[in-house]
């Protein structure tokens, strides 16, 4: 069975229980030290923070399947993660925005992810390849 | 008096999920 796990969540979101630094302006700094808002945030952004930091690795995951939960306005994404294509459920909220490999962000609820925190965004669909991270561990 | 009120930056990683188990190389 796939794993279940759950992306991050903040006391401080600024709504609907979502992480303050997805709101559009928010200041983030690449593993480099510059800094930039998340909207102008690229997929080579998060592939060279992530050669940086040599803690962290991108993964590849697929979206294999979209359904909807028991908690309102929620959805239970199902990836497959990298080589050996594990895995992994996430229930998210319809809004929480995913960064697409080559695509941008992209949420399962666009409009409802614009209206909340005016990040502009795709439609996340079965078969895109979002950006996630692996923990290297210590040798 | 009121301070100004600092930016706050947030680290890169924060906006990706965790979706792996750790792995070793």
């Amino acid at each position: 069975p796939p794993t279940s796990t759950s992306p991050h969540s903040s006391p401080s979101s600024p709504s609907a229980g979502l992480p303050p630094f997805f709101m559009k302006g928010s200041i983030i700094q690449l593993a480099d030290g510059e800094l930039k808002r998340v909207e102008d945030l690229r997929t080579e952004d998060f592939v060279q923070s992530a050669e940086v930091s040599g803690e962290l690795k991108i993964d590849s995951s697929t979206v294999e399947r979209i359904e909807c939960s028991r908690t309102p306005n929620a959805v239970i994404i199902q990836f497959s993660v990298g080589e050996n294509k594990a895995q992994v459920c996430v229930e998210v909220l319809v809004e929480y925005p995913f960064f697409v490999f080559g695509q941008g962000w992209s949420s399962c609820c666009p409009d409802r992810t614009t209206q909340l925190l005016a990040l502009s965004c795709a439609k996340l669909s079965v078969g895109d390849v979002c950006i996630s991270l692996t923990l290297k561990s210590l040798k | 008096n009121v301070e100004p009120r600092s930016v706050p930056v947030f680290p890169w990683h924060s906006l990706v999920p965790f979706l792996a188990p750790t792995q070793s190389d």
